[in-house]
């Protein structure tokens, strides 16, 4: 897949902290998400929308996140921090 | 908060458009207000949900049409992208509160390219408010991502997924089952966990009224002719079929006479005829009148091919005819005529696709048309074809299923009437 400008990664990764697939990142060390759970996040979201599971930000990928949607989370806090632990 | 509360502990809620679309040139606010008023209409129907609209600032459900940051904490984001959410129910003073993103175009009856179906959107948000959570179910109402329109409002059926996962919520609107009103304390004792699980021993489905009941013990199921589920939950068979003795823990066979399609229940050396779902006076009687064993009767069908009615019972079946009121000459006769048969079915019903279905244990047979020898490819698992199991669902252990009576040795079947597992239902 063509390399992804930064504007469509920092795109992307607002858009799976904002639907519950990415824990938001730590406020006090700012700290950034590490790849491996980048990929998870994707490969997540990829299957709930029913599209292979590349765990890339392909352009099918980027596509769905561009699609009209309901704002609540697929994956809530709840379940999210439960997974987390 | 946004993270999922069970549901509504109160089963009458209600709703108010506290602010309308800005462009309201698209749609007229009593257009809205139709509009949400057949949204939450769509769950009311299939459950004990009542909506009703109010005109005060305390309404459960708070609908505004808004943009942007709206001080919830959930910011929209201009036109696309984010087009709604909903609170889910709780306590909460915004719980059940439903927002629109202004910023879209609203449109009703329009095709897709012209904008947001409100309806759609407003039938995925209430689900939301009353405690559905996203899905990635293909057909589901609650996927996150817009599906376009959804057709006329008055004609919209909910996809089955979403009916099940509401009812596992709040349970079925049944015009037999007595809603909780709030504060009276349920009419129906409520039946024990008996949820239909998918290793039960259901013994028979027959049509009725275009539905299909199956029953096991004393509580019964009932199916739509697709095959669906109306509810998870039993009803109590004495309290739908009126006039049926309370102690009666299960049915033996029960079929509907053709003619006047009256009902036929038997059980042991006894029946009795309903006309629709209360008993006939002077039942019941003994099946002697139908010249049947005094053992009593395994299984009862009405055969598409003849009209006649076939009773079985251990390796023999009668036929009857009920035009006459009188047994046929030369019976009873090998239920081993019925090639590819088992003997003591635990029931027998014929379908609407002209075949004859047999039941037996988990599994059952079909004889097509007027053949009598079954056709290739059977037994089949009930609980997949007619409960829609998946594979592993429907030949899961049935140890929690098992109770006591049932626990017997596998290599033959109990008598039905050992194990309360039977099922009989009506023809129609």
């Amino acid at each position: 897949a063509p390399s992804l400008t930064t504007e469509q990664l920092d795109t992307g990764v607002d858009w799976l902290s904002r639907f519950g697939y990415l824990p938001p990142p730590d406020p006090v060390t700012g700290q950034l998400q590490t790849k491996e759970a980048l990929t998870k996040a994707i490969k997540a979201m990829q299957k709930f929308g029913g599209l292979k599971e590349t765990g890339v930000l392909d352009q099918a990928t980027l596509g769905l996140m561009k699609l009209p949607r309901c704002s609540l989370p697929d994956v809530s806090q709840a379940e999210g921090a439960k997974r987390r632990r | 908060s946004l993270t999922p509360q069970n549901k509504w502990n109160k089963r009458h809620l209600s709703w108010r458009v506290k602010t309308y679309p800005k462009d309201s040139a698209l749609l007229g606010r009593d257009t809205v207000r139709a509009l949400m008023y057949y949204a939450l209409k769509v769950w009311s129907d299939i459950t004990p949900l009542n909506f009703h609209e109010v005109a005060g600032s305390d309404a459960d459900i708070q609908i505004d049409f808004t943009k942007a940051d709206h001080n919830d904490g959930y910011p929209f984001d201009g036109p696309g992208g984010t087009v709604a959410h909903a609170f889910f129910p709780g306590e909460r003073f915004t719980a059940g509160d439903t927002h629109f993103d202004d910023d879209e175009a609203w449109t009703f009856r329009s095709p897709d390219s012209h904008g947001m179906d409100l309806f759609a959107v407003a039938v995925h948000e209430f689900g939301h408010a009353i405690g559905l959570v996203h899905t990635s179910a293909m057909e589901s109402i609650m996927r996150p991502y817009y599906q376009g329109p959804v057709g006329d409002p008055l004609k919209y059926d909910l996809p089955y997924e979403d009916k099940v996962r509401v009812w596992q919520l709040y349970g079925v609107r049944d015009s037999v089952s007595h809603t909780n009103q709030p504060g009276r304390p349920s009419q129906t004792p409520e039946p024990p966990n008996k949820n239909v699980t998918y290793s039960n021993h259901f013994n028979c489905f027959k049509v009725l009224f275009c539905g299909v009941l199956l029953r096991t013990g004393k509580y019964f199921w009932r199916l739509t002719r697709e095959k669906h589920l109306v509810s998870l939950r039993p009803a109590q068979i004495h309290r739908f079929w009126r006039g049926l003795p309370t102690n009666l823990d299960s049915i033996d066979a029960v079929y509907e006479r053709p003619g006047d399609h009256k009902i036929v229940f038997f059980k042991g050396l006894k029946y009795w005829v309903f006309k629709d779902n209360i008993v006939e006076e002077g039942y019941p009687r003994p099946i002697s009148d139908f010249g049947l064993p005094t053992e009593g009767v395994d299984a009862a069908f009405v055969w598409l091919h003849n009209d006649k009615t076939y009773f079985f019972k251990d390796k023999h079946f009668w036929r009857y005819d009920d035009h006459l009121r009188r047994m046929d000459l030369g019976y009873p006769k090998e239920s081993i005529l019925w090639k590819g048969l088992p003997a003591q079915l635990d029931d027998a019903m014929r379908w609407s696709d002209g075949s004859s279905y047999f039941f037996k244990g988990k599994e059952y047979w079909r004889v097509p048309g007027s053949d009598m020898e079954v056709e290739a490819g059977y037994p089949r698992l009930i609980a997949k074809d007619w409960l829609r199991c998946t594979e592993m669902q429907s030949d899961s252990p049935d140890s929690e299923t098992k109770s006591t009576e049932t626990r017997v040795n596998e290599h033959h079947h109990p008598d039905h009437a050992e194990n309360g597992f039977e099922v009989c239902s009506c023809t129609s």
